[in-house]
């Protein structure tokens, strides 16, 4: 999973996911 | 007002009630509020985390500040590895600056039932890297996981896989 610009310079990154069921 | 209304969190109002900062929220209509909350995060819990709805769901979105991770050796103690500025470009009063460490590990811990029920989630990590930052290239990845305990059913598959990601 790659990093990706999130705007004004900061970054993100997906660490992963979970249902809130 | 009653339609948008029922896009709002059931608890919404308990949420700006603990707001850092006043929201006039008496003085705004439920449209003008779901936008509000959706355009602009809402800092909470004394500052360490951010609220927000989606715009096109309505969804909660939470932001946790750095100050509220567990990041090692960052508890201000060793500036010449994690050093905590003012950043102006940062939802949250502080930001943690990481100089240099030879074991780089970061631990985010948080409520579920603050998010909205039923739904789908993915965890992101937000960061800026410097021009001059190294140690973060295709060669050196970093594990990373979400994990959801305590669950009522005893469903430990409800939290993702570890997997590698790049922050370079």
């Amino acid at each position: 999973y790659f990093a990706r610009e999130r705007g004004n310079g900061w970054m993100e990154v997906e660490m992963g996911h979970f249902y809130n069921g | 007002d009653v339609l948008w209304e029922k896009f709002l969190p059931a608890d919404y109002q308990e949420i700006i009630s603990g707001a850092l900062h006043l929201l006039p929220s008496a003085a705004l209509s439920e449209k003008e509020l779901y936008y509000r909350l959706s355009d602009d995060p809402l800092l909470i819990d004394g500052g360490s985390k951010s609220f927000q709805l989606e715009k096109s769901s309505g969804k909660k979105c939470i932001m946790l500040g750095a100050k509220e991770l567990a990041i090692s050796w960052g508890d201000g103690k060793t500036p010449w590895y994690w050093d905590w500025p003012r950043c102006p470009g940062s939802r949250f009063a502080q930001v943690a600056e990481l100089h240099g460490v030879w074991w780089l590990e970061i631990h985010g811990k948080m409520e579920i039932q603050l998010l909205s029920p039923n739904t789908f989630y993915v965890a992101h990590f937000v960061f800026k890297l410097r021009d001059d930052a190294y140690g973060f290239d295709d060669y050196e990845p970093m594990k990373a996981k979400v994990e959801v305990f305590g669950r009522a059913d005893g469903d430990t598959n409800a939290c993702s896989k570890e997997r590698l990601i790049y922050l370079g």
